[in-house]
């Protein structure tokens, strides 16, 4: 898991994964 | 080499500053107040789970205490290390998922690093699913995680989102 | 004037069977990124979050039901504009608004629902085309299905500019397209859909409303083109928290762009589609305004109007 520092009460984390042989960094962003 | 016969162009006045110009020479009041969108982008900064320079007992109690109040269940931990916790967490989205037998319990494993004196980080890895008549998921059994590769990281984003928040808010 | 012709019609198909020879999974690059908000975030805040990545559009996650749910785009942002001008005694709830709010807001306004549509990436790129000229959105979301739950995952959004960028770098035949716009009869008349510079923009962003366009051309008083207005405009506008001024003028709003706007691009009705396409493979474009020689507003091509002739058309 990454995450990035919280931000006018918005967290935000990703991750990477592959998908097929193509590499996806998925980032969610959601309120604290 | 490039068409000389074409004829497309940038339309000189659309360029912002041009724009700017001609509304000014035009005396427009609100135009003064105006400032344009500042599009420097905040270049945002990403590391490695969460960071925490608290005791590392008492990070290890924050989190069970956490996953507590969340719902989440956990092995109990080994002696030999007691920096690892596996979690187990039920992740149901409405009945839909009891119908499909679809796996509901969602496997993480949350360990605590240590990256210099007073300095620990606390990692989340996903860690497959199972079902809560305790299958397997079949991430374990046919294909390994090698193999399997249409994985959404959604849940496991949302939970641990869930995770981190309930630790914000506690401490 | 035969051979330019048959070359074209050759060309044409060519790249009509490259787009069937190819799945959405080719055009996504080797490692990206893709940003989803969570539906339970405020507007104002996702607002932040797409000037701040530099982009217009982000898939929806609804944690609730574990499900994609829609993308957003500048349609919503308009639609909360028009909302407040109709109810303006609603500014608090409008800044409490959540992204599964969105929805209401359409109801309220009664405008329909962008039909987003979706399509599985191994799907050919020739298809994820056509559900996105029907479906008359700018966008497609790639989704697939996590083999383990069966749940959805958003892979990607595959706009019509990357698709014709895609085509532009992979085709060589794209040169061979020396056909004039002219003839190919697929310009649009966008003096209909032309404003001023005084023109209030609240009325311009009810045309891109009620029109279904996402861009508004401005003209001076002798019908020559002079700027545009775009719908991702209205994100600055927005965020400037200037929208609630019913009297400022689309110039006073154009004040919100940042310099990084590249200007507005045009052409003549002598061009041709290898230009056109050059230029798409060089310069995020998004649209050429047609005008001649004395710069008068002719009409518009946009990417949906590219895309189309090279599924339908020769």
């Amino acid at each position: 898991l990454i995450t990035s520092s919280i931000k006018h009460n918005t967290l935000c984390v990703a991750s990477t994964v592959r998908y097929k042989s193509k590499y996806a960094t998925q980032i969610l962003y959601g309120p604290l | 080499g490039p068409d000389e016969t074409s004829t497309i162009a940038i339309l000189p006045s659309s360029l912002p500053q041009i724009h700017r110009a001609n509304m000014m020479q035009q005396g427009s009041r609100a135009a003064m107040k105006i400032t344009p969108l500042n599009n420097k982008k905040s270049k945002t900064k990403w590391h490695f789970g969460i960071r925490s320079r608290s005791y590392p007992l008492d990070v290890m109690g924050e989190i069970y205490i956490a996953l507590k109040n969340l719902g989440a269940e956990w092995a109990k931990p080994s002696e030999e290390d007691l920096w690892t916790i596996k979690v187990r967490w039920r992740y149901d989205t409405g009945s839909l998922d009891q119908q499909r037998k679809i796996p509901d319990l969602m496997r993480m494993v949350i360990q605590l690093f240590q990256i210099e004196p007073n300095n620990y980080l606390v990692d989340f890895k996903f860690d497959g699913w199972e079902t809560s008549n305790g299958e397997e998921g079949s991430s374990n059994s046919s294909s390994t995680e090698e193999e399997m590769s249409t994985f959404s990281a959604y849940p496991f984003l949302h939970l641990t989102t869930r995770l981190i928040m309930e630790l914000a808010v506690n401490s | 004037e035969q051979n330019i012709q048959l070359e074209q019609k050759l060309a044409i198909q060519s790249i009509r069977n490259f787009l069937k020879s190819k799945t959405s999974y080719d055009v996504l690059p080797v490692s990206y990124r893709l940003i989803v908000l969570d539906t339970s975030l405020l507007v104002k805040k996702s607002l932040n979050i797409l000037l701040q990545n530099n982009i217009v559009s982000a898939p929806l996650w609804d944690a609730k039901t574990s499900k994609f749910a829609g993308l957003l785009t500048s349609t919503d942002f308009i639609n909360v504009i028009q909302y407040y001008f109709c109810n303006p005694d609603k500014f608090d709830l409008i800044d409490k608004l959540q992204l599964n709010g969105l929805k209401d807001i359409e109801k309220c306004l009664g405008v329909p629902s962008l039909d987003q549509g979706s399509i599985h990436p191994f799907k050919p790129l020739y298809d994820a085309c056509v559900k996105m000229i029907e479906s008359r959105s700018r966008r497609i979301p790639l989704i697939d299905q996590d083999e383990e739950t069966q749940r959805e995952i958003i892979v990607s959004v595959l706009t019509q500019y990357r698709i014709l960028k895609f085509v532009s770098l992979n085709c060589r035949e794209t040169r061979f397209l020396k056909r004039k716009i002219r003839e190919l009869n697929i310009v649009t008349d966008a003096s209909i859909d032309s404003c001023y510079m005084t023109t209030p923009v609240i009325d311009v962003i009810q045309m891109l409303s009620t029109r279904g366009v996402s861009s508004v051309p401005i003209i001076d008083e002798h019908g020559r083109l002079v700027n545009v207005y775009e719908a991702v405009d209205v994100l600055g506008l927005i965020k400037g928290g200037i929208y609630n001024d019913l009297s400022l003028s689309v110039g006073e709003a154009l004040m919100r762009r940042g310099d990084d706007f590249e200007g507005v691009y045009t052409c003549t009705v002598e061009d041709k589609l290898s230009t056109i396409m050059d230029t798409i493979r060089k310069a995020r474009v998004h649209r050429f305004f047609v005008v001649d020689g004395s710069g008068l507003l002719q009409g518009v091509i946009t990417l949906s109007d590219i895309l189309k002739y090279i599924l339908f058309e020769e």
